[in-house]
Order: structure tokens, then C-alpha cells, then sequence
């Protein structure tokens, strides 16, 4: 494994060459690192700067709304504490997400690899740039909503970033305060549970659980029922560590300030960046052993695998096989825990992370993200667009009604009670409906004239109505060639 | 949309086809009646 040991060059976007070009031309797709918790991610060289990214392809059958909101937020995000957005491609069924790569994966594959819980000191340096990134993300008016050690991700040089914005909300100003259940239930705060609104400070509280999980392997609660631990979030006192005297008055200060059940009373991201736990924290440099052991350990399974692979037909899951004892680094003493590898093995750990508790554990929990209530009513209601479309459903009276109904006062107005003297075809309309009984004032000749006539005025109606129509469709159709241009890269 | 306006035209020229031959009908035999 090999460590960069000088900054990367800073990619910001993909070039307007490379947006225009297949992606296949512009990136070598190295290998898959893992399934998100929309697609698939795959390691990919962008061939253009020879950087490293991430690719996440999600079948276009997907939640779209989902991605487009996820994409949207990490294009609004330029912080070297998230998880930056290169660009993305339309591929056959696929959309490619193009992202920054983090080597290291997220903190909680780390966990899961080495079957080892992290030091203080790691803890503290994660943290703080994980706070770096919430307090750059709160500002931008954006909560995150769903902070685990799963979704934190680590480059190889041990920067945290904030990834995984499926289920990120936006707040407005006119919406302080959402409302909506989503996130991963033991890494809930109160407030998001209990479903009085919510706002950015309910980040904090599932950074105090990540904390706890960090050094314990596992969030509080993690061994029982999701469902239940629902029910004693908001009722308990705030969790503590399960053995305080392992950790140090400022680690278990830091976490108390973040578990404060009040949001009210909660630290923000910034106080909490001025904490003298995260003061102290020791720079992002301390992590590559840690990094380098999990790469390794990562390679030799792989190398592993690839040689089961080989002997025998048997698709053996790297995760299958992670089932060693977990230790608590540091004072060890503290009892084993069992961990049952993540169902996914993700770079970008998506969550679904399964632990067990010690052998005699009858509990499974899944940790997946839940999302209660959809967003889509809120976003409805700020789109206010309902009632145009409406509108527009409404099929419109056709011409030929509005031009006959005139005539046809016309017409009365005179009272000749039959034929007219003007028996032209081209200018005979339909009657309305309902009102056919003045077929029964013409003549007959008249009658065989507007019957002569009948195919051709529709046909003339039909191509008006296409006209009109195709003058509206005209400049969104021009709208998709541009992009189709761009191969519908963006 | 457009299928919506292109159908409801369909259906009136088809309701107006069929009073106008109805009534061209209704003449004939009214022309044999009378003769």
C-alpha cells in the first residue's frame, strides 16, 4: 500500500471535453468498491489529470429524486470536509455519478476491517474534521440527517469527509424547522423521532452516537429492535459510554454536550470545534497507520478471495469471513464483541452495517437508513406548481367550437331558419355538441356540401392543433438537443 | 395533452358526421313519404 505523501492536485470538475465525451473514453473503471445505497461504486482513473475518482452508477429505475437531490447538494458543497461532485453521465440505463474517491473507505469499514475500535486520539482527529464539515454544511443551511461512522469516508491522506447525502435536506427560510423521520434509527436524535421539527443541531446528536460508536463498535441501543430503541431515544436520559472509566473527561464531556436532548441547549458545530477535545486533536497525519493497516488487511482478503476464486468455484464474500473478535484498541480489557461484517462492504459504507453483540447475541439489528414521512408533499407545497398544471390539464375548447358558436349566433341573428347564403365549406364549423339540432334547419344540398366537407376541415383542425403544439414543444425539444449535444453530461 | 385535444375532435366531427347522415337520411325518407 502506498501512502501519497504530498497534497493532491485539486480536481474541481470534470473539463467541458470530458463532459462532452462517452464515459468509458474518459475514465478507466478499475474495480468495484462496494454497493451504496443506490448503485453501485466503482474505482475509476479519470484519464484526462490521471486522478482517482469515485463512480457511483444508479440504475435510472431508481429513486431519481433521491439522486438528483444528492447530487444537487454536493454540487452546492465545495468544502474539503464533503465528499466533492465531479459530474455525471447518462450511460444506457445508468446514471454515472462521478465523485471524489476517498482510498481509505468509510470510517466504519475501517472498524469492521481491522475488527479494532478506534483510540481516543483517532476519534478526536476524525471528529473534528467531520465538525469542520457539519459546520460548513449548517452554514450553507443544510442538514445532513444521517452522520454514522458509515458515512463518514477518510482519503488516504486521513482527511474525514462528509458523504452520502440521500437523505440531506435543505432548510429554508420560510421552513426553520422540518419535520420529516429520516435517518438511522439508533443514531436519531429525539427531536427527529418524536417529529416536533428539527434543524440542524439534530446533526450533532448522531455526531455524539458516531462518537460513541467510534469507540465502541457500536451505537447505544444497537442490541435491541430498531423499533424499540425508537421508543427509548426520547423517553431515556442521554446514552453514555457503556464503561466511562475507559474514556477521558474531556472525550465524555464532548459527547455529553452533543447528547443533550434539548436542541435548544445543544452545542452547534462551531462551539463544539472550540471543545478541548477537539482543540487538542492531533492532525490528520495520525491516521495513515491506521489507514495503511486497513488497506493492507483489505488487500491481502482480497488476494485471498481472488485465490479461492481460483481453486474452487465457491464465491466466497470478503464479508463472510469477517467474523473475527472485535478488541477495543488501547486499555483492551473491555470484553470481546463479535462484529458480522457489513452486508455491503462499501466504500462509502451506506449504512446496513450488521453487528452482533457477543456469541450468545439472538439480535441482528439492521442499521439501514429509514426515511417515515417523504419529503414530497413539502416539496409540492414549495413548488406551488399543482394548481398551473391544473390548469393546463384542462383540454382546451377547440377552435372550431368557439369560430361555429359565433356563426352560429351569427346566423340567428339573421333568422333565416335554413340554408345560408353563405354555403362555403372551407368556412363550415361543427356545431357544439349537444346542439346538432340545427342540422335540421339546412337543406339538404347544404347537408351534402358540409358532409363533402367534413374530412378535410379535421383534418385541417387536426394540423392546427399540431402546429400549436409543436410550437410549444419546439424549444424544449431544442433544450434536449443541447444537452444531447453535451451527450447529456452534466 | 395534444391526444386529449386530438380525441375530443375526433369524437365531435364523428357525433357531428353522424347527425348530419342522419338527417340527410331522415330527408330521404321524408322525400319518399311525400312522393
Amino acid at each position: 500500500v502506498q501512502m501519497r505523501s504530498h497534497p493532491r492536485r485539486q480536481l474541481k470538475k470534470l473539463s467541458e471535453d470530458s463532459l462532452t465525451k462517452q464515459p468509458e473514453e474518459v475514465f478507466d473503471v478499475l474495480e468495484k468498491l462496494g454497493e451504496g445505497s443506490y448503485g453501485s461504486v466503482f474505482k475509476a482513473n479519470y484519464k484526462e489529470m490521471g486522478e482517482i475518482v469515485a463512480i457511483k452508477q444508479v440504475p435510472v429505475e431508481s429513486d431519481l429524486q433521491e439522486i438528483i437531490k444528492e447530487i444537487s447538494i454536493m454540487q452546492q458543497c465545495n468544502s474539503p470536509h464533503v465528499v466533492r461532485y465531479y459530474g455525471s453521465y447518462f450511460k444506457n440505463s445508468d446514471l454515472w455519478i462521478v465523485m471524489e474517491y476517498c482510498g481509505a473507505g468509510s470510517v466504519s469499514d475501517i472498524i469492521r476491517i481491522r475488527n479494532k475500535t478506534l483510540t481516543e486520539d483517532e476519534i478526536a482527529t476524525i471528529l473534528q474534521s467531520t465538525l469542520k464539515g457539519l459546520e460548513y454544511l449548517h452554514f450553507m443551511r443544510k442538514i445532513h440527517r444521517d452522520i454514522k461512522a458509515g458515512n463518514i469516508l477518510l482519503n488516504s491522506e486521513g482527511q474525514a469527509k462528509l458523504a452520502d447525502f440521500g437523505v440531506a435536506g435543505q432548510l429554508t427560510d420560510t421552513m426553520a424547522k422540518r419535520n420529516t423521520v429520516i435517518g438511522t434509527p439508533f443514531w436519531m436524535a429525539p427531536e427527529v423521532i418524536q417529529e416536533i421539527g428539527y434543524n440542524c443541531v439534530a446533526d450533532l446528536w448522531s455526531l455524539g452516537i458516531t462518537a460513541i460508536e467510534m469507540a465502541e463498535g457500536k451505537p447505544p441501543y444497537a442490541d435491541i429492535h430498531p423499533m424499540r430503541a425508537i421508543f427509548m431515544i426520547p423517553t431515556n436520559p442521554p446514552p453514555t459510554f457503556r464503561n466511562p472509566d475507559l474514556w477521558s473527561e474531556a472525550f465524555q464531556d464532548f459527547v455529553g454536550q452533543c447528547l443533550v436532548k434539548n436542541p435548544e441547549k445543544r452545542a452547534t458545530a462551531t462551539q463544539l470545534l472550540q471543545h478541548p477535545f477537539i482543540k487538542s486533536a492531533k492532525p490528520s497525519s495520525i491516521l495513515r497507520a491506521l489507514i495503511t493497516d486497513a488497506m493492507e488487511i483489505k488487500l491481502k482478503r482480497q488476494e485471498e478471495a481472488e485465490q479461492r476464486e481460483l481453486d474452487d468455484d465457491d464465491n466466497s464474500d470478503e464479508d463472510e469471513v469477517d467474523q473475527g473478535t472485535m478488541v477495543r484498541t488501547g486499555t483492551g480489557d473491555s470484553g470481546t464483541i463479535r462484529a458480522v461484517g457489513s452486508s455491503t462492504g462499501s466504500l462509502s459504507g451506506t449504512a446496513r452495517t450488521m453487528i452482533e453483540h457477543d456469541d450468545t447475541g439472538t439480535m441482528q439489528s439492521q442499521l439501514g437508513t429509514m426515511v417515515i414521512n417523504s419529503d414530497d408533499d413539502e416539496d409540492e407545497d414549495e413548488g406551488g406548481t399543482m394548481k398551473r398544471r391544473d390548469e393546463t390539464m384542462q383540454p382546451a375548447k377547440p377552435s372550431f367550437l368557439e369560430y361555429f358558436e359565433q356563426k352560429e349566433k351569427e346566423a340567428n341573428g339573421r333568422n333565416d331558419g335554413g340554408g345560408r347564403g353563405d354555403n362555403k365549406a372551407d368556412n363550415r364549423k361543427l356545431p357544439c355538441e349537444g346542439d346538432l339540432e340545427v342540422v335540421s334547419t339546412w337543406s339538404v344540398e347544404e347537408l351534402r356540401l358540409r358532409l363533402a366537407s367534413l374530412d378535410p376541415q379535421m383534418e385541417q383542425e387536426i394540423e392546427e392543433i399540431r402546429q400549436r403544439y409543436q410550437s410549444k414543444r419546439q424549444p424544449i425539444m431544442d433544450a434536449i438537443e443541447a444537452k444531447k449535444r453535451q451527450q447529456q453530461n452534466f | 395533452l395534444f391526444m386529449k385535444e386530438l380525441e375530443h375532435i375526433v369524437k365531435s366531427y364523428e357525433a357531428y358526421r353522424q347527425a348530419l347522415l342522419s338527417e340527410v337520411e331522415a330527408r330521404k325518407q321524408r322525400q319518399q313519404w311525400y312522393a
